[in-house]
């Protein structure tokens, strides 16, 4: 049970009070913490081991927000082609952008500086992209960069928000986004979280931007405080999910990090909201790493809700899902997303079943609707494309037409799910029409995907048109995504079994739609019959299902607990050993990722961010003195014998062991006094007769003079030059030779104790002072003088003074 | 109006043969081999330094051969893409 207490969880850092997205002090309608955030955190999740980055116009990695989180390998400059994504900066902080969305996702907590980052213990990079000519090759590049190491990529960008662009990803980004989900994250799939679009005031469409629009970002939009239509969002059927945003200038804004190291409270738009989601799904994949692009999705689905954000257009599906164009599927819920992903099976593999129309040309006429259908069977008749459950749907149009913005298209679901795939666009006066544009919706998501689908299009002239020239839709193919079975209840795809440890939601029963597909009821008969075969993992004592969570006894190793869910594997994944006497992976010890015991000297490897100390096989944060901390071994490494402290390499020295002296970073042999050691010739030669000890052989590389020389500026010398006098310095046995006072070409100490001055100036007690005559210095002027203390300043000694003092 | 294409002195080429040939070709037509586009196998980014890094049209000249080449799959000139920062 976690505590939706505020006072439960404290930061210091001064903008947490402003944080009303996340917890409220206030006891009134102004109170928002739907997102629940804080909830999220006591559980234990915040973002620990996911990395994040932003793709934008860079991070400013040294912000004190940023910088402990701030991860050089989930960053790079695209722009400047270099690894470091620091942004440029200019009068008028252009570049703020990325900053300020690393800050919602990153933020360090309890730092005193700024605010609390979403998924505070998260890592944090950024990809510099958007300063400089953005092209298909650059995005494709930012959206390739080290797939296997980031896990969510976030990006609040797109085109232009007008109200007439249609444009998305070049074939190079499309490809970059495929690759990422088929092979980011070790074959789970990247997690691309876009901003919906700002174009609401403009009437915008997000479906006319290809990166919302795709199947692989999770499209997200804003909401205000009191969950009403901010000004600038954009409806269409591809967003997923939302979150909390600006709005009016009587709403609050969102807070964040800034650039410059600064704070703002003034961060707005829907680019609020991808940073939020990214920071959330870190929190869930923390929960569960090993869930896959698609589950993140299903999740999102799964527990984003309609709470009381405000839309005419709310309905629910033949899957029993609330889902509006505004909003996709409602406010995200953080603590429902980490609960269902600590529990969480993956769905079944994607499958697409795609069938085109009859290529006959379909007149629009206008102030009419066009009607045309598709009967899909979900490809039944083949196994390998058979969609039964529906994900994502889209829809490829390719429409001629004289004026873009006068259409409007809706699909309509063989369940009645009407899903606006294009509204009028004001603006839009392009005569391109849609040469193979592909819109999508996801709200016909856990619907059932054979039947009739129709495509309904409407073309309303808003301003005068010929009426010879009409829109044509020459061609349209329906593309469904979805899974052959049901992704909760399929077979050996239990979603929240009894054996699962549940953790009650707080106050809010997770979303179950209806009707549901099976009934609990229904899964406890469907156990209790279960006649299949068993894992190949399972032991003699057989089954009570058919994955290897179901095995009564297990053949090689029993992973997990009663509370977690025990399941049979042939190895012990990383953090467990095999205790092969029990036949069970035990847990390591905190910090290592591979260990022959339970001990803390039992690591053969550590985790990220620890380094192995095999002396003592043991994972320590910081290498012992001796020792250093290699990155790619991650492993304390033995310094050269010749060091005793060095760094990032063994012949790095910073301190030397003893019989050796620091040259540089190397440490060298120490030579008898009178000798130093020669790196080239590696041996001990003499230094220069005036020098006790030395660097090199000149005469101006003494570190201490022979005897009867005296320390002159960088030299020893046998006697101190004119100008100079002889004396002990402070800390300093050996004899020096000091600097007389200005002027002073021989003095008898420090200060005014000149005896000679050099030419042009005149000694006049014990002070060097200019050699001029001042011929106005009377009695009269001497007294104005004298009172006044002129000589006592430097300024006006040089001038009557000396007229003065001889005149008495 | 319709906005229109600004095209730059940089190519994305597909190649097979690895590195090396990509390399070959790049020369033969002027071109500096940039490297693989980020995870995408047998694409590679192209830089033309006697090309004006920003027009209003797509020019002509020696380098636009690789186009006919027949060890090249598909290349293209990259335009700028206008972006907002949401």
């Amino acid at each position: 049970y976690a505590r939706n207490d505020p006072n439960f969880v404290h930061f210091n850092d001064p903008k947490w009070s402003n944080m009303w997205y996340i917890h409220c002090t206030e006891k009134n309608s102004r109170c928002r913490s739907e997102m629940n955030i804080l909830s999220a955190w006591q559980r234990g999740y915040t973002g620990k081991n996911v990395v994040v980055t932003i793709l934008d116009d860079g991070i400013e990695r040294n912000h004190p927000d940023l910088a402990q989180n701030y991860d050089q390998l989930a960053s790079y400059d695209v722009n400047g082609n270099d690894h470091d994504p620091t942004p440029r900066y200019d009068s008028s902080n252009e570049n703020k952008h990325g900053t300020r969305c690393a800050g919602e996702v990153a933020a360090v907590a309890n730092n005193s500086h700024c605010i609390v980052g979403i998924a505070y213990n998260a890592r944090i990079g950024g990809i510099r992209m958007l300063d400089g000519d953005v092209t298909d090759v650059v995005e494709a590049k930012s959206l390739g960069i080290r797939p296997d190491y980031i896990d969510i990529y976030s990006a609040s960008w797109g085109p232009d928000d007008d109200g007439k662009t249609v444009d998305g990803p070049g074939p190079l980004a499309k490809q970059a986004f495929e690759v990422g989900i088929k092979k980011g994250r070790k074959g789970l799939g990247s997690i691309f979280v876009w901003a919906s679009g700002n174009g609401g005031r403009q009437g915008d469409h997000c479906s006319c931007d290809g990166y919302t629009n795709s199947i692989y970002t999770i499209s997200v939009s804003s909401a205000t405080e009191n969950g009403n239509k901010p000004w600038y969002l954009e409806v269409c059927s591809s967003t997923l999910a939302t979150t909390y945003s600006s709005g009016e200038f009587y709403d609050r804004k969102i807070v964040t990090t800034d650039l410059r190291q600064r704070c703002t409270d003034g961060h707005t738009g829907t680019s609020v909201s991808a940073p939020m989601v990214a920071g959330v799904i870190a929190l869930a994949l923390e929960a569960n790493p090993l869930i896959t692009w698609r589950d993140v999705q299903h999740l999102l689905v799964k527990t984003s809700s309609p709470v009381h954000l405000k839309a005419k257009d709310w309905k629910t599906n033949a899957a029993g899902y609330r889902v509006s164009h505004l909003y996709g599927f409602g406010l995200v819920d953080a603590d429902a997303m980490v609960v269902e992903a600590k529990k969480w099976r993956s769905v079944p593999p994607q499958h697409t079943c795609t069938k085109i129309s009859d290529r006959r040309t379909r007149y629009i006429r206008a102030d009419q609707k066009m009607n045309t259908t598709i009967t899909s069977t979900g490809c039944s008749g083949h196994p390998e494309q058979h969609v039964s459950y529906l994900e994502h749907v889209v829809v490829r149009v390719l429409i001629v037409h004289p004026r873009r913005g006068d259409l409007e298209i809706n699909l309509i679901s063989p369940s009645g799910t009407r899903s606006q795939l294009l509204a009028k666009r004001l603006f839009d006066n392009s005569n391109e029409g849609f040469r193979n544009w592909e819109f999508m919706t996801v709200h016909c998501w856990g619907e059932r995907a054979e039947g009739q689908w129709t495509l309904e299009i409407s073309d309303s002239p808003s301003q005068l048109r010929s009426p010879e020239v009409m829109g044509k839709l020459k061609e349209w193919t329906l593309i469904l995504y979805g899974t052959s079975e049901n992704p909760y209840y399929s077979n050996g795809s239990h979603h929240s079994r009894s054996r699962m440890l549940e953790i009650p939601s707080l106050g809010k029963d997770l979303k179950n739609p209806e009707p549901s597909p099976v009934s609990p009821q229904e899964e406890e008969e469907e156990e209790e019959e279960y006649n299949g075969s068993c894992n190949s993992e399972c032991g003699d004592q057989g089954c009570d299902g058919p994955d290897a969570d179901h095995c009564l006894n297990c053949i090689h190793f029993s992973l997990g607990n009663l509370k977690t869910g025990r399941t049979c594997v042939s190895h012990c994944p990383l953090g467990f050993f095999e205790d092969s006497s029990a036949r069970r992976c035990r847990r390591c010890h905190r910090g290592c990722e591979k260990c022959t015991g339970r001990g803390p000297s039992e690591c053969l490897s550590c985790r990220r961010g620890l380094f192995l100390y095999a002396t003592e096989s043991t994972c320590v944060e910081s290498c012992p003195v001796g020792f250093y901390a290699d990155d790619i071994q991650r492993q304390c490494l033995k310094c050269h014998e010749n060091c005793m402290k060095c760094l990032r390499d063994a012949d790095r020295c910073t301190a030397c062991s003893e019989g050796f002296s620091l040259a540089g970073m190397t440490c060298v042999p120490e030579c008898a006094n009178g000798t130093f050691f020669h790196l080239e010739e590696m041996k001990c030669s003499p230094c220069h007769f005036s020098c006790s000890t030395c660097t090199g052989p000149g005469k101006e590389e003494c570190i201490r003079c022979a005897r009867d020389f005296l320390q002159q500026d960088w030299m020893c010398v046998p006697e101190c030059s004119p100008g100079y006098y002889e004396g002990e310095t402070g800390g300093f046995h050996h004899q020096m030779c000091r600097k007389c006072e200005e002027n002073c070409l021989s003095c008898e100490g420090p200060g005014l104790t000149c005896t000679k001055c050099r030419d042009g100036y005149n000694l006049v007690s014990r002070t060097c002072i200019v050699n001029a005559t001042c011929n106005n210095a009377d009695e009269v002027f001497c007294e104005m003088v004298k009172s006044n203390r002129l000589c006592e300043k430097k300024l006006f000694r040089q001038f009557c003074c000396r007229t003065c003092l001889m005149a008495g | 109006s319709p906005s229109r294409s600004v095209y730059t002195n940089q190519w994305a080429v597909r190649i097979t043969g690895g590195r090396e040939e990509a390399d070959k070709l790049a020369s033969k037509y002027g071109y500096r081999n940039l490297g693989q586009i980020g995870g995408l196998e047998n694409h590679y980014h192209f830089h033309h330094s006697k090309v004006v890094r920003r027009s209003a049209f797509a020019t002509k000249g020696t380098h636009s051969f690789i186009h006919m080449d027949s060890k090249v799959e598909w290349a293209q000139q990259q335009v700028v893409k206008s972006r907002v920062k949401r």
